[in-house]
């Protein structure tokens, strides 16, 4: 599969830092 | 017609979506959110919820029937009901159109803008910045969008609007004050007429549009 | 049935998950995707392209009808069947849980792991590595739930299977070599499976397994 394409694609790289930080504020907010 | 009960965190916005389909469909939802039901980051890790909710996140719905599903816009899908899932197949593709965009386009950059002012994550000034142009740019497309148009796909309120309202709460709550706001109207006005609708109303209460915008939260 | 053009960039694996579900369906599908039909990062910037697709991104889909809807996941339920997308609500849900799942679980770490190793993205050890610990999370996940079952939704081929399929593509070809992969076997069977479908062979080729990790391309 062509490659050079893929360097556009819009990907949350950091979707897994927010994930953990929204569920760490939520679990202190729950604690 | 749908009926069971929904494991949450209080006043999280993605299991909002469910509520407010079950509002307009009537579906009966129970929601578990705080203890003795629910504990989060306890009870969604226990084996019994694992063994149901494999991936461990929240929302997740559990029917009366057993019936289990995770991810918040499967859940807002099933305790929907046609008219809000897209009665035919033009309207059901445009509905998940605007459901993607809302996830693949407005999550990431509301996100990365919000956290900081809620000290939820670290402030970069370069990535808020970012961000801010991000959220200008999803703004114009919606505007222009609901410029002839009440709702984002036919006459009445669908699963679109459910997500998409839903993924904006936090920029309309947090950092949309009216100098910022102002170049998008026709989204301002139909992001008003969706909170207004008693069905949303009921879930959300009473929205207070941004007046300030918050800066990051040191 | 549905009939129409689809743009995209050739060998993209978003807009594979379309052309499969056409396969099953029969929808015509006209793929413009080099000039002089479609130029990437030209066509989709033209004003009537944007006119058209206001996000300006592919794959974007205009039915001969002139029927225009974009992101990947409602183009490809556009042009499926009832079959594809799931018969009962609760089999639509559970279709739309694992197209969600395939984009918020599975792109963004495959992503951070894949195109580093294709070189285009600087290499980030850190980020690798939970790269490959969120990857090997979610493969736990899809092999304890193909451990009973030869699809992801009912006894046939869904849209679930070909966008979680499709989601995995890059990581199957680049870097889940045999070792890596010996503890999903359930996965790989069922990959494996799909990918032998004489309607995603006709999109897809002759798929090839990774037979040794790929490396991070300096």
């Amino acid at each position: 599969m062509a490659t050079e394409y893929l360097v556009h694609e819009k990907v949350w790289f950091d979707k897994f830092k927010y994930d953990d930080a929204e569920r760490q504020y939520y679990e202190q907010l729950n604690g | 017609m749908a009926a069971g009960t929904l494991y949450t965190y209080p006043e999280n916005w993605r299991a909002f979506k469910a509520l407010i389909a079950a509002q307009y469909s009537g579906a009966q939802i129970t929601v578990h959110s705080v203890p003795p039901h629910f504990q989060f980051g306890q009870t969604n890790k226990t084996p019994e919820f694992l063994k149901k909710f494999p991936v461990g996140k929240v929302p997740a719905f559990e029917g009366a029937d057993g019936f289990c599903v995770f991810e918040s816009n499967a859940i807002a899908y099933y305790v929907a009901n046609e008219d809000l899932r897209g009665n035919t197949v033009a309207a059901a593709a445009q509905v998940l159109q605007w459901v993607s965009f809302a996830d693949s386009e407005i999550l990431p950059p509301a996100s990365t803008w919000v956290f900081p002012t809620l000290g939820i994550m670290q402030y970069n000034k370069q990535a808020t910045e970012h961000a801010k142009e991000e959220v200008k740019r999803v703004l114009v497309i919606l505007d222009a969008h609901l410029k002839t148009r009440t709702f984002l796909v036919g006459e009445r309120v669908t699963l679109a609007d459910i997500a998409v309202v839903c993924s904006l709460l936090w920029l309309y709550k947090q950092v949309l004050e009216p100098a910022f706001r102002q170049p998008y109207g026709n989204v301002t006005r139909w992001f008003v007429t969706c909170v207004n609708q008693p069905q949303f109303q009921s879930v959300l209460g009473d929205f207070k549009l941004c007046e300030k915008m918050a800066q990051f939260d040191a």
